[in-house]
C-alpha cells in the first residue's frame, strides 16, 4: 500500500460519503443518474464477490463489503425511499450501450479466461464508463448543485490518484497491470472536461453552470 | 517482473 492508493481509496469513500449525505440532508436524490448508480452495483457486485473466497486484508475486505452494502443503499434511497425526487425523463443515457461492449472487451481483455476472470475485467472496463450516464445528465441540465460537483470531484479523483500508484508500483514492484492502467486512464479522461468547471468555478465559490 | 492483475487493489 502506498500514499496514492491509500488517498484514492479514501476520496472514493469519501465520494459515496458525500452522496449519501447529500440524499439525507436534501432529502433528495435530484441531479443524481440512478443508471450509473446501478451501474456502480453492477461493478462492484462482478468485483468484489471475491471477497468470500480470496483473503487479502482486512483493510481490503471492509472496503469490499461497504463499497457493494452503500451502493445498493443508494439504488434504495433512489428507488424507494426518495422515488419522487428521481427524475428519470432526464437520464436518457442508453446503459446497455456500455454493458454490451465491456462485456465483449472483458471476453477478449482478461488475465486468464476463467469465469471470476472475465467478471473482474468486466468490473474494471465497466466502471471505467459507469459516470458517463451521469455527466450526460450533467451536459443535458447544465447545472449541479454544489455538493453534487463535489461528489464527482471525489468519485474523479479516486482514479485518478491510483495513476501516480500504478506508476510507483512499477518502480517499486516492477509489475504492471495493463488492464487497470488503460481503463483508469480513460476514467479520469472522461473527468477532464467537469474538472476543469470545478476547479474554475466551484472551488471559487461559484455555481456549477455550463456556458449555453 | 511483467504484466499481472494486482490482486491487493480495490
Amino acid at each position: 500500500m502506498n500514499l496514492f492508493r491509500l488517498f484514492g481509496d479514501l476520496s472514493h469513500l469519501a465520494s459515496i460519503l458525500i452522496l449519501l449525505h447529500k440524499i439525507q440532508t436534501t432529502r433528495s436524490c435530484r441531479g443524481i443518474s440512478f443508471k450509473t448508480q446501478a451501474l456502480y452495483v453492477t461493478v462492484f457486485v462482478a468485483r468484489y464477490l471475491d471477497l468470500f473466497y480470496d483473503w487479502v486484508s482486512l483493510y481490503n475486505f471492509s472496503m469490499k463489503v461497504f463499497f457493494i452494502s452503500s451502493s445498493i443503499y443508494i439504488l434504495y434511497l433512489m428507488k424507494v425511499r426518495f422515488r419522487p425526487t428521481h427524475d428519470p425523463s432526464i437520464d436518457t443515457f442508453r446503459a446497455e450501450y456500455l454493458v454490451g461492449p465491456c462485456v465483449v472487451l472483458a471476453l477478449i481483455f482478461n488475465y486468464k479466461f476463467t469465469f471470476p476472470e472475465v467478471l473482474w475485467s468486466f468490473s474494471i472496463f465497466l466502471e471505467s464508463v459507469a459516470i458517463l450516464p451521469q455527466l450526460f445528465m450533467l451536459q443535458r441540465t447544465g447545472e449541479a448543485e454544489t455538493i453534487t460537483t463535489h461528489y464527482l470531484a471525489a468519485l474523479g479523483a479516486y482514479r485518478a490518484l491510483y495513476i501516480p500508484n500504478w506508476i510507483y508500483r512499477y518502480f517499486s514492484e516492477g509489475v504492471v497491470d495493463p488492464i487497470a492502467v488503460i481503463a483508469g486512464l480513460v476514467q479520469t479522461a472522461l473527468y477532464v472536461d467537469f474538472f476543469y468547471v470545478y476547479f474554475t468555478k466551484v472551488l471559487q465559490g461559484q455555481k456549477f453552470e455550463l456556458p449555453a | 517482473q511483467g504484466t499481472a492483475r494486482a490482486k491487493d487493489e480495490l
